[in-house]
């Protein structure tokens, strides 16, 4: 399903895009995500910022997301993209 | 940690400024930023030179878009990024941050520009919360000092220290190692060099202390040792050297914040250098959820600064910063540990930096790179007596292989 369309998805979606957790997110367009890949970018980021790993988009996960901090990507090379290999 | 995947083939590297903020002086920005650079230079042989023309790590203030298609988005968010080495090391940071120096007030320059830097030699992001390369701002901290992931890291790139300065490199700054100084006692070393070790070589634990000396407990003694052996003038009463801890302990260690724990049965005891740090014995309960009575050994891990404890068949990873410290993924089989057997007497990192297992009275060294315990000739497990305490004949049946030093 698509999940950017619920309340706070699409910048969380944004968020998680930027920082390495998706693919490349664009901000003008509206984009059908698979709903496990998404839930997958927050459980990664959830589990590298130390929080609860829930997947799902709650208090804590958003207020850490509105936290100021580097602009480098988390996730730098994980290798996702070129399993088969 | 995280490294990126490149590195500076140099050590000695260069920079400037090509832009500076506007709301602060120069010369001040020029101080903050080589103190950062120096947070990095106090661990490893790196060294940070002002230069102008063509420099290694070009450091700039920008507003919005500023030329390399990753606009900065004004005040809070993102407040800065920089390149990894194979990328060119530059840092930039947003021009519109109110940047601070030694202030709650603002955004800390020095933080953040520390952080960046450790970007343009190579760290990515850690998920260790407490470390400074974790991505997110963590406000002023007067106390700032590198945690050990952020060691660990950086000297997994460049190696370690060679020469001897203090390790902040910065020592008129005030900033950077904070570490508390520990209540040493001075220990007279005279007499001569005690021999009940070479008897029977069994111990209860082995620890670095925050001052640099290793130290061996068994029964009520304890004997400090040496680069080869063990000091003279030893044993001497545990009770006498730390006042208020009992005898027969079953796991000590060190952790990064300068501070000795103690295990025994299902209590623990904080020290600070000599002194009780607070009200103790605690339950290991109360302090170390998720960690069982009766440990085995305990040591803090060179490979990520973490603590592990070590009971029978198995292993427990705790780490303060995370919620629960213990995942549920623990215990696991010590038989991870390639090499090392159950039921251990003793674990530490040693000032060599390698990591130690000691089971009745033989010992494995294991690296950390290889994850394995060390082939090596004469092989492990080895004679406790004769390598550690400088005995020369050691007990029947406690040589292990080193009769083959020859």
């Amino acid at each position: 399903g698509a999940v950017s369309s619920a309340p706070g998805g699409s910048s969380a979606m944004l968020y998680l895009s930027q920082y390495g957790y998706l693919g490349p997110v664009k901000a003008n367009s509206s984009q059908l995500l698979d709903e496990s890949s998404f839930r997958k970018a927050v459980e990664d980021f959830q589990s590298f910022a130390g929080l609860t790993v829930t997947g799902e988009l709650d208090d804590q996960t958003m207020e850490t997301m509105q936290l100021p901090r580097c602009g480098v990507k988390d996730k730098v090379g994980t290798g996702d993209n070129r399993a088969k290999r | 940690y995280a490294l990126q995947g490149s590195r500076w083939k140099v050590k000695n590297l260069s920079y400037k400024i090509s832009k500076y903020p506007p709301k602060l002086k120069r010369k001040e920005v020029d101080a903050e930023v080589q103190r950062a650079f120096n947070v990095w230079s106090g661990y490893t042989d790196l060294s940070f030179t002002p230069k102008s023309g063509q420099v290694h790590i070009e450091i700039r203030f920008e507003t919005g878009e500023h030329g390399d298609g990753d606009p900065f988005d004004g005040p809070g968010g993102t407040l800065a990024h920089a390149y990894f080495p194979v990328f060119g090391g530059d840092a930039h940071f947003d021009a519109s941050e109110s940047w601070s120096i030694n202030s709650y007030r603002g955004t800390n320059l020095f933080q953040v520009a520390a952080h960046e830097f450790g970007h343009s030699l190579g760290l990515s992001h850690s998920d260790v919360r407490s470390a400074l390369m974790a991505p997110f701002y963590r406000g002023y901290d007067p106390a700032f000092s590198l945690d050990q992931d952020d060691v660990s890291g950086i000297q997994a790139l460049y190696g370690k220290k060679t020469t001897k300065s203090a390790p902040s490199g910065d020592d008129d700054a005030g900033v950077g190692e904070s570490q508390d100084v520990p209540n040493t006692v001075n220990e007279p070393e005279s007499g001569s060099r005690d021999t009940s070790l070479c008897q029977d070589p069994t111990f209860d634990t082995i620890f670095n202390s925050a001052d640099g000396f290793t130290y061996i407990f068994k029964g009520s003694k304890y004997w400090r040792l040496t680069e080869e052996s063990i000091a003279p003038g030893y044993p001497k009463m545990i009770s006498e050297g730390w006042p208020g801890l009992v005898g027969n302990i079953d796991a000590a260690f060190t952790y990064k914040n300068g501070k000795s724990y103690f295990f025994k049965g299902s209590k623990y005891w904080r020290y600070k250098g000599r002194k009780m740090d607070g009200d103790y014995p605690k339950d290991i309960s109360e302090g170390f959820t998720g960690i069982p009575n009766d440990i085995d050994t305990a040591m803090v891990w060179s490979g990520n600064g973490k603590i592990y404890f070590f009971k029978g068949t198995k292993f427990w990873r705790f780490d303060p910063s995370q919620r629960p410290p213990v995942k549920s993924t623990y215990p696991k089989l010590i038989s991870n540990w390639e090499g090392v057997p159950d039921s251990l007497s003793a674990a530490f990192q040693w000032t060599n930096g390698y990591t130690y297992f000691y089971k009745d009275a033989t010992y494995y060294r294991f690296n950390d790179r290889a994850f394995s315990v060390d082939q090596t000739n004469p092989a492990f497990p080895r004679s406790t007596a004769y390598w550690w305490f400088g005995c020369q004949d050691a007990p029947s049946g406690t040589v292990g292989t080193s009769e083959s030093r020859g």
